[in-house]
């Protein structure tokens, strides 16, 4: 079955949408075919796709709940690429998946497993959250890339984070491992990314990714067209590092 | 008693905590007395006051859980203003919260009543979702102040989030009214900018704050040296912006 990449951070802000969407669109171009589950309720994946929120087609809210057919997907317009899209109904989902009972925490794991899927990624584009919808996701998954922007408040968060994931891998017994942490917004003008870099670089080690994601006023205009960085602005610094990005995730992928 | 103030967005890294803490120190300067309740479990405005998330001090959990006086806040080193620390401790108050039966909603609410503080304000840090904390937070609270990053993703969450305050407004009977929405990370020398400054006021008219508060480094600097932007950079263009916004926050409480 396909491997299953979470985005997560309960940091808000830091970039998980535009890393999600990005490394999905960044590995169609390398050949590959990718699913894209929106989970987050505010649906900035979806729409950062060009696709309508409101749509009658199935959502992730639908294939959480097993009202839709694993294979019910939204054609993206990007060749390869699928998604499952957002709506409001994602807000109930953490009420919904409490009442479940025993199997709550394992809802998306069944779900996915169930399906028969014809993708060689499937990607999950995850809410500033540690609740039971992010319990779900981390159990269904099988690596986690964690976005951390390049600012002081988003690296306090990460020691929290990482236990959390380390605590889940014990407790549910699910073979979870981070894939690495990616730093994003990075201007290399400042003290401040700088120093952030060199930090990251002594805690973490190789966990951290080589490939950096420069702020870009690009990278936070092509929400607003509905389009990816590849198809906004193809060879500018953004596209670049999304692109050494993909070719990153697929070396530690295979490495695995 | 005192006006209680939520900072409130579902969406992450809009400057929510950024926000509360500067305007908690400059409404010090102002001559008032201030409570600062950190209600998200990652503490970031615990850690950008200076305070150990680790004290013995109680924490705004103990506070939420009656397991703590309401006069057991910590003080900070600004003259005037005390908060209630974030531990992570927090990361568990969902889960608390939902098993309290019928009033579940209400507990926060129920805790400050009761408390007979001696502060002009109340000041609540949110996290970025819409969970039963943050429902707690908008039953206990008389106004909300909504910032709102200059980016287009963060457009788009907006309207799901005053729709849910209206209905809060409703279903529960409370008296809960938006002071404003406060345009954070603003950068003049971007089209993106001022197209987003230009459709909030075209949509959302006088809600809109006419302070606006600039992108600066020194802004994302501070938090890491455990200071407000009034004693790292007393007359930059972030302090001026948030003694600005003090000022109008008076303006507009006084008007309610
Ligand atoms: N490298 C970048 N350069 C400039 N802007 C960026 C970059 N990456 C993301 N942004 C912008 O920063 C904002 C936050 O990014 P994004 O929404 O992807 O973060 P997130 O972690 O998904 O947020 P949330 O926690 O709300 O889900 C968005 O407006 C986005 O367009
Ligand atoms: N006006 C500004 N100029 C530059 N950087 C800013 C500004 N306001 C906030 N920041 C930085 O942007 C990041 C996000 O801000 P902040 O953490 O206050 O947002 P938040 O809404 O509280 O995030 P969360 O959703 O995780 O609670 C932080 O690193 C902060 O230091
Ligand atoms: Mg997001
Ligand atoms: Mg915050």
């Amino acid at each position: 079955r396909p491997p299953r990449i979470a985005i997560i951070n309960q940091k808000g802000g830091v970039g998980k949408t535009t890393t999600a969407v990005n490394l999905a669109h960044g590995l169609t171009i390398q050949g590959k075919r990718v699913l894209l589950l929106d989970l987050d309720a505010q649906g900035n994946a979806t729409t950062a796709l060009g696709i309508e929120k409101y749509t009658t087609n199935a959502s992730t809210h639908d294939f959480l709940f097993a009202n839709a057919d694993a294979t019910a997907f939204t054609k993206s317009r990007y060749e390869g690429l699928d998604v499952y899209p957002a709506n409001v109904a994602l807000i109930r989902a953490e009420l919904e998946l409490l009442k479940l009972g025993d199997d709550r925490d394992r809802q998306l794991k069944q779900r996915l497993d169930k399906a028969n899927l014809p993708h060689d990624f499937v990607i999950i584009d995850a809410p500033p959250s540690l609740g039971i919808l992010t319990l779900n996701i981390l159990i269904a998954c099988d690596y986690v890339l964690v976005p951390v922007q390049c600012e002081y408040l988003a690296l306090e968060g990460l020691t929290m984070l990482i236990e959390t994931i380390d605590e889940i891998r014990n407790t549910h017994e699910v073979d979870l491992s981070i894939l690495g942490c990616l730093l994003t917004m990075v201007d290399l003008r400042t003290n401040l990314s700088q120093q952030i870099i060199k930090d990251m670089r002594t805690h973490l080690g190789e966990l951290v990714m080589k490939t950096l994601i420069p702020r870009t006023v690009r990278l936070s205009e092509c929400p607003s067209h509905g389009k990816t960085i590849f198809e906004y602005e193809r060879w500018g610094p953004g596209a670049r590092a999304y692109e050494a990005l993909c070719k990153e995730f697929l070396e530690r992928i295979e490495a695995a």
